[in-house]
């Protein structure tokens, strides 16, 4: 099937882990009313919030590389607090698209 | 058979 989401407005995004915490809250997820997760909060002080670049109500696409599509609420959700947890890397890829 | 008409609300998590 096409994708909608190939139309949109894409970004690239890099959170530099440079806090203890990420802080966004998230919403949606497959099976839901928003099938891919949306930014709902950033909270002022986290990584996401330095970086200066995600911002509330873009839809997140992709993180390190590995797809949202498809994933639940709460996969999405372990998806990206994997992410933030690993040593492996001292960031977060995002990929996100803008909406509207 | 019923149909669903509607999607669950999302939940919401902070990370």
């Amino acid at each position: 099937t096409s994708s909608p989401i190939s139309a949109l407005n894409t970004a690239l995004v890099r959170v530099v882990k440079n806090s203890n915490t990420l802080g966004i809250a998230i919403e949606g997820g497959a099976n839901t009313r928003q099938p891919l997760p949306r930014i709902v909060t950033i909270q002022k002080g986290g990584s996401a919030h330095n970086c200066g670049q995600l911002k509330v109500g873009q839809v997140i696409l992709e993180v390190n590389g590995i797809s949202l599509r498809g994933q639940e609420h709460e996969e999405a959700a372990r998806i990206i607090a994997e992410a933030f947890k690993t040593k492996e890397k001292d960031h977060i890829d995002f990929l996100v698209a803008e909406l509207g | 058979r019923e149909k669903r008409l509607t999607l669950p609300p999302s939940e919401i998590t902070l990370l």
